[in-house]
């Protein structure tokens, strides 16, 4: 059976309220290494990645693998119920028809208790090959937010660019066009606000901004992102989930090619 | 507008 207390329910909250505008539907697979989910989105353009791992649940237990099929929407609303600080318990038995939630208020004058019913899916499960990224870009979560929801007034698709100088996004569309370019700089007094470039070889990659707008739902989930390119791969946007124990919510998207 | 690749392109079925 799982058994599994996060202490602050906001997290998957805010993991469901990310990534729900991408997958319907999804399996979270657990183990006893923690709960982990993969899907891509319905056009196959677009890929989510989740691990939380059993160091981020106190306490986690999982006996034998799980998968708890559940509809993203359905959950949404189950988790409107549960107060961002309160300490959340998913429980499921082996085989399980349901998922049990339970939500106990921080001061434990209140108990909310939540069945909901799973569905069976079956999931095509991609596998991602290690790649040693050309790129990789380590900036403020919300200053990427920020850059994509902008560029996306100007056109669809948005390059970036990495090059020693710095990485620069930018746009064209029928208005015009519109550019952001990031120098690498540290910020000694505070840290979340440096940009890290870690580069081998120039890359340049067109991507839609639809998506990356949609996986920026997730920035309030860390104050930093990490963005790993190489040329024609799909682009890594990772955030780092509940400090240091490497849970993580990855975000894969494919190019765009040709013009 | 350049064309959108699909994923299924990059990663393999596991």
């Amino acid at each position: 059976m799982l058994e599994s207390r996060l202490e602050q329910a906001d997290l998957l909250k805010k993991v469901v309220e990310a990534i729900s505008g991408l997958v319907n539907d999804c399996n979270f697979d657990c183990n006893d290494s923690g709960i982990a989910l993969q899907a891509m989105d319905n056009s196959h353009v677009a890929l989510v990645s989740m691990m939380l791992k059993a160091e981020a649940f106190s306490p986690y237990r999982c006996d034998r693998n799980i998968a708890l099929g559940i509809n993203l929407s359905s959950l949404t609303k189950v988790l409107r119920a549960a107060q961002s600080s309160d300490i959340l318990t998913l429980k499921a038995e082996d085989a399980p028809d349901v998922v049990n939630l339970v939500f106990e208020s921080s001061e434990k004058d209140r108990i909310s208790e939540y069945d909901l019913k799973l569905m069976d899916i079956d999931q095509e499960h991609l596998g991602i090959p290690e790649t040693e990224y050309a790129a990789s870009i380590s900036m403020p979560s919300n200053e990427f937010q920020r850059i994509c929801k902008d560029l996306m007034n100007i056109s669809e698709s948005v390059s970036i660019e990495c090059t020693k100088e710095g990485v620069k996004f930018a746009a064209a569309g029928d208005i015009g066009t519109g550019s952001v370019t990031l120098k690498q700089h540290s910020n000694v007094d505070k840290p979340e606000q440096s940009v890290e470039i870690d580069l081998s070889e120039p890359v340049a990659l067109s991507f839609s901004l639809k998506y990356l707008v949609n996986f920026t739902k997730a920035t309030s989930l860390a104050s930093k992102v990490k963005l790993s390119l190489s040329n024609e791969v799909p682009l890594l946007v990772e955030y780092e989930l509940s400090g240091g124990n490497s849970s993580y919510l990855r975000f894969y998207l494919a190019p765009k090619i040709g013009d | 507008t350049p064309l959108q690749n699909d994923l299924g392109e990059f990663f393999y079925m596991a």
